[in-house]
């Protein structure tokens, strides 16, 4: 564990008082393991790094912590600036219903996400509605019927053989006939170089306004995690994250990789496959997780 | 000859980066830098980083020696593979193209859904038996796996097929009730098909990090793997982490998956691997 590591480097910098040249060589080494181990991807990670030096080499000691905790302490600093200092939320639609769009790669976990999202969108006092938009994936629909029942959210979900785009124009004329104030859209999973398929999100978005586009990503996810989201950000353009599946040992430190490469925010975290296991992001609880 | 030095660090970089990157994770990197320190340093003025590839490329033969995979179907009994792997990896799709597979060799399987706790899971595999053109276990939402299981064993010895493929629920190997759920299955099929050619694959998704390794060593604890199957290698992630599994670990990879065709799958090349891993 990192904070274990430092501490024995700088258990010894404890008499001396000060930390000399070699020992923040020593624990810049220990952080740059720590980080690559948590999935930080390799530039963030040198970027970081390199932060840390200069603010290490600016800064005098503290009077009042000692050389390792002062280390520690600016790591949490720099990780937890990256990452956002607050929640950041759902940017709802003030003049009309809104449109929340989630996009991902095969296997993230955006169909169980679109249910859970509909049922934390409930308890804030709105009416939302699941769109089932992926036609790809065998029981797609059905996957989506049977988690929109445990939310209590209504699905709507046109034939599987009909065009994606036919089913997200019946289902907001749907939507105004029943009040429904908020859409989940849920896609086909889709990898980020698929021109095709971008190409069916960017129709997506020209035939209803999105309001929110969220990107569904795997906690578990290593170095290609950065290139991916920077892709769908560029191609498509994305609001936020949902990174799902923090409930294992994953470190996560993608969150810090796809924060730092397109600065936006990490909004929501699965913890589980149950309807309720949807949390708001807490960027200082995921530095902690990602130090270890 | 200062130069020489500036180019050994510059390179070393390039190396660093391109390992990372791959998901082979630090720790494999550091070994391999560690080789290439005592190289000798006027090599490195010869400035064309294709020969470091090279050097590279054997590097990680000497380090990482192909894990023999022997998985293979023995006509002659009941064979059975039972899929497993955390949640999303491509367990399902890769138990229709494992049939589809089998299938065009002449092993006739039965698809066994023992995923009876995610939506739509019976009713996905049930799809892909059909494109597959293979039999399906008729399964109940919300029933014992380990019974769907047991009942899989006893059709297919019903219907003399020789081959079984189980397709089990995603799992994060941290939830130890689950874990002890899959081994509660091994053990199904340990005591009533005593006489069959096991084979339990783990999943491994292409675009896993390091946790790979964790989720490689814990199955392995629960109930041990026989071998790996790596998917979603048709997206830009390299899979580095199957390199580190199999040095720390000696688990083999058995096939691999890049695509979401049925036919979208082959069988594990070392060589090809890491060819393409250096690109
Ligand atoms: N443990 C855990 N499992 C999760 C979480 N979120 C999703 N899952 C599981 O991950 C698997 C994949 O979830 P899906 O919702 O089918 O993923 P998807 O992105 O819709 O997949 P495609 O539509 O095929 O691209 C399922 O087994 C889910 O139950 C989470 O936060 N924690
Ligand atoms: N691009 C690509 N997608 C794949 C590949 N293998 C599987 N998929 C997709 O990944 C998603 C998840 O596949 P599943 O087979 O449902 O994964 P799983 O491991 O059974 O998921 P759970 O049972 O929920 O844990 C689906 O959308 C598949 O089509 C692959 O090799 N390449
Ligand atoms: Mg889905
Ligand atoms: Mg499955």
């Amino acid at each position: 564990r990192l904070s274990e590591k430092l501490k024995q480097i700088l258990n010894k910098v404890r008499e001396k008082g000060k930390i000399s040249e070699n020992d923040l060589k020593q624990s810049l080494k220990e952080i740059k393991l720590a980080l690559l181990e948590a999935d930080v991807h390799y530039k963030v990670v040198k970027d970081f790094i390199s932060k840390l030096e200069k603010l290490a080499n600016q800064e005098s000691l503290s009077k009042t912590l000692t050389p390792g905790q002062q280390i520690i302490k600016m790591t949490h600093t720099v990780l937890t600036e990256i990452l956002g200092e607050k929640q950041s939320k759902i940017r709802f639609n003030e003049e009309g219903p809104t449109n929340i769009l989630l996009i991902g790669l095969q296997g993230s976990g955006k169909t169980t996400t679109a249910a859970k999202l509909a049922l934390q969108i409930k308890k804030m006092g709105y009416i939302p509605a699941l769109i089932a938009a992926d036609k790809i994936r065998p029981a797609a629909i059905e996957q989506l019927q049977i988690m929109g029942e445990k939310a209590g959210a209504d699905v709507f979900a046109g034939g599987v053989n009909q065009p994606v785009l036919n089913t997200i124009h019946e289902a907001q004329q749907w939507a105004k006939e029943h009040k429904r104030d908020v859409l989940i859209i849920d896609t086909a999973g889709r990898l980020h170089i698929d021109s095709e398929l971008i190409q069916e999100l960017k129709d997506i978005k020209n035939a209803i306004p999105i309001h929110e586009t969220l990107l569904v990503l795997d906690a578990l996810m290593g170095q290609d995690a950065l290139r991916m989201a920077d892709d769908f950000n560029k191609k498509i353009g994305v609001d936020g994250f949902i990174l799902t599946k923090l409930d294992g040992d994953a470190r996560g430190g993608v969150s810090l990789s796809i924060r730092s490469m397109t600065g936006k925010p990490i909004k929501f975290t699965g913890v589980g496959e149950k309807i309720i296991d949807l949390e708001p992001f807490y960027p200082d609880r995921m530095s902690s997780r990602i130090l270890g | 000859f200062s130069d020489a030095i500036n180019d050994k660090g510059v390179f070393l970089e390039k190396i660093e980066e391109l390992l990372i990157l791959s998901d082979i994770g630090p720790n494999t990197t550091a070994e391999i830098l560690e080789r290439f320190q005592s190289i000798n340093l006027h090599l490195f003025r010869v400035n064309d980083f294709n020969h470091f590839k090279e050097l590279l490329k054997q590097m990680l033969h000497e380090l990482i020696p192909p894990q023999v995979d022997t998985s293979k179907i023995d006509p002659g009994m009941l064979n059975i593979v039972l899929i497993m792997g955390v949640n999303g990896t491509g367990k399902t799709s890769f138990a229709g193209k494992l049939a589809y597979y089998y299938k065009s060799k002449g092993y006739d399987s039965l698809l066994v859904p023992a995923d009876t706790f995610r939506a739509g899971a019976i009713e996905q595999l049930h799809y892909l038996s059909k494109e597959a053109g293979v039999e399906f276990l008729r399964a109940a939402p919300g029933s014992d796996p380990a019974s769907v299981v047991f009942d899989g064993i006893q059709s297919a010895r019903a219907k003399k097929k020789v081959l079984l493929i189980v397709d089990t629920a995603g799992r994060l190997h941290t939830y130890h009730n689950l874990m002890r759920e899959l081994a509660k299955i091994k053990r199904v099929i340990l005591k009533n098909a005593p006489d069959a050619l096991l084979c339990s694959t783990l999943v491994i998704d292409a675009t896993t990090g390091q946790n790979g390794l964790f989720q490689a060593s814990n199955f392995k604890e629960s109930l041990g793997v026989s071998d790996i199957t790596l998917t979603k290698l048709d997206g830009t992630a390299k899979g580095g982490i199957v390199l580190t599994i199999q040095k720390e670990l000696s688990i083999p990879v058995s096939f691999i998956a890049f695509g979401e065709k049925i036919t979208d799958m082959c069988r594990y090349n070392q060589d090809k691997f890491i060819e393409t891993l250096l690109d």
